[in-house]
């Protein structure tokens, strides 16, 4: 019961050769310290110590996700994801879009935007291939950009209380998977994924369904061309993606200021997928057997 | 008076609090949260006779029994963590995405001898 063992790759042959001319405790120190990382990092299921950039900032979907696994007793290895998924998650991941030079609302002859619709391209291949997946959204910031004032709205409302009134306000948002780019045209083939009717009055993320695509992108030798967007008025006429979905930044926040760094890297698009990766089945199954 | 010493007794098995904080290790570049978690260890005898509050499996009190009657033929049961629980990380990739994770096993809820 004492804690007498060597760390795995351990140093006793190290100890002997000291090409360096360090001193041998010193390298043995070191060596010990590797191993030991590497088994944790292994624990984590990681290979290596991640080396993120330092611009990457934590969308605040997650921390109160996370806030929220902390508030409660974790008495299972299920990630508490009310409304999202049934079944057992145990891994959830934020993925930001690919940003590309040039790709601001302000410029029409963006490759990005085409006409009404924006594409977003994401690089969901971290996703390992034991993970079994629950769930994936795409998450986009709708803001109402016209600020609509309760005023207008009493007064619009007061004048003209009909069905068709209130339903100026609806637009609809469709999101499709890309299935294929066809160069000449710079045209697409694409399949309508999930669909949503958003009250423009609003300021407020939007949700949409996008588990078929990433589903199918993980899928061998399956391109991922990415996803599209597009936004129908009320009438069904398609209407320019950039008047209050936040899909890509403003020309404002092309500058070098902070403050519109961090809003635009807390509005920015992403996908949030739900996974598990089978331990917990496992070490249950492991615990009957052993019973 | 015999000139006997009082034989030290050692406590009995029991959780000890071990926090472990990323940032002492450098994990902070790419753990956002939590900055460290209170893991807990365990630590202490395993005495003839086991009482109930240390969670001894049939086979550690026979183990225990023997052991009270010949050491030699077998150790005494371990302190050992026998109720653990998981904790919820967030952390960063290499590609930037953010990765919430649950972790089975990883604090010590309770100690007990096996």
């Amino acid at each position: 019961c004492t804690y007498g063992g060597q760390v795995q790759g351990g140093t006793d042959q190290d100890s002997s050769t000291d090409t360096q001319g360090q001193s041998t405790p010193h390298r043995s120190r070191e060596a010990v310290i590797r191993a030991f990382e590497k088994n944790l990092l292994n624990m984590f299921g990681l290979k290596e110590k991640p080396k993120p950039s330092r611009k990457i900032h934590v969308p605040q979907y997650m921390l109160d996700l996370y806030n929220a696994q902390t508030d409660s007793p974790i008495s299972n290895l299920d990630i508490d994801v009310k409304g999202k998924t049934s079944r057992s998650t145990n891994i959830v991941r934020s993925f930001h879009h690919q940003e590309h030079e040039g790709d601001y609302t302000s410029s029409q002859d963006d490759s990005r935007q085409h006409g009404h619709t924006h594409r977003l391209t994401f690089n969901v291949s971290a996703i390992a291939d034991n993970e079994v997946l629950t769930d994936a959204e795409l998450r986009i910031f709708w803001k109402n950009h016209h600020s609509v004032s309760k005023r207008d709205l009493t007064d619009r409302d007061q004048t003209n209380s009909t069905k068709s009134s209130e339903q100026s306000y609806k637009h609809r948002v469709n999101v499709y998977q890309i299935l294929k780019r066809l160069v000449k045209s710079n045209d697409v083939i694409k399949r309508l994924i999930d669909t949503k009717v958003v009250d423009i009055r609003n300021t407020s993320w939007q949700s949409f369904d996008v588990r078929p695509a990433i589903k199918d992108w993980r899928r061998p030798h399956r391109p991922n061309h990415g996803i599209e967007v597009e936004v129908l008025d009320h009438r069904g006429r398609p209407i320019s993606v950039h008047r209050n979905l936040r899909i890509a930044r403003s020309v404002s926040e092309q500058v070098d200021s902070s403050e519109d760094e961090t809003r635009w890297f807390q509005e920015r698009p992403h996908i949030v997928t739900y996974t598990d990766d089978g331990r917990q089945k496992r070490s249950a199954i492991r615990r009957t057997s052993r019973q | 008076r015999s000139g006997k010493r009082k034989r030290k007794l050692k406590p009995n098995c029991r959780r000890h609090p071990l926090y472990v904080d990323f940032t002492d290790v450098g994990w902070n570049s790419w753990i956002v949260a939590p900055a460290g978690y209170q893991a807990y260890y365990c630590q202490g005898e395993c005495p003839f006779p086991l009482v109930d509050h240390l969670n001894a499996t049939n086979h550690a009190i026979v183990q225990t029994l023997v052991n009270s009657a010949s050491p030699q033929l077998a150790p005494k049961a371990c302190c050992v963590p026998t109720d653990l629980s998981a904790i919820s990380m967030l952390y960063l990739d290499d590609s930037d995405s953010v990765i919430l994770r649950n972790y089975q096993d990883m604090v010590v809820e309770g100690c007990g001898c096996r």
